[in-house]
């Protein structure tokens, strides 16, 4: 248990498998996670950010896994 | 799509401070 709910988990996953350099944009999470609404993945995303899981990359919708490489 | 090296160079920013704010957290 890594203390993230399962949303979180589920978003962090996807942005870990992604091997682009530039990362995952939030539209392809957005596609990859069909059930779950923007407004969502935007707060799990700055969660994630906060807690320093990922970092945005090029843009402010790229993402990256600290946990990578 | 390759990376500018300004852009490698942001994302490398972008990461050391996210590892530290991570090591933040974890020591917290």
């Amino acid at each position: 248990n890594n203390g993230l709910n399962p949303n979180q988990n589920q978003v962090l996953c996807l942005i870990k498998s992604c091997p682009e350099p530039q990362g995952i944009s939030i539209q392809e999470l957005k596609q990859r996670l069909s059930g779950m609404s923007m407004t969502i993945i935007r707060q799990v995303v700055d969660f994630l950010s906060n807690e320093g899981h990922i970092f945005s990359t090029i843009d402010e919708d790229h993402f990256r896994s600290t946990d990578q490489e | 799509s390759s990376l500018t090296p300004e852009q490698q160079r942001k994302i490398e920013e972008n990461r050391q401070r996210a590892l530290a704010r991570r090591a933040e957290r974890l020591a917290q």
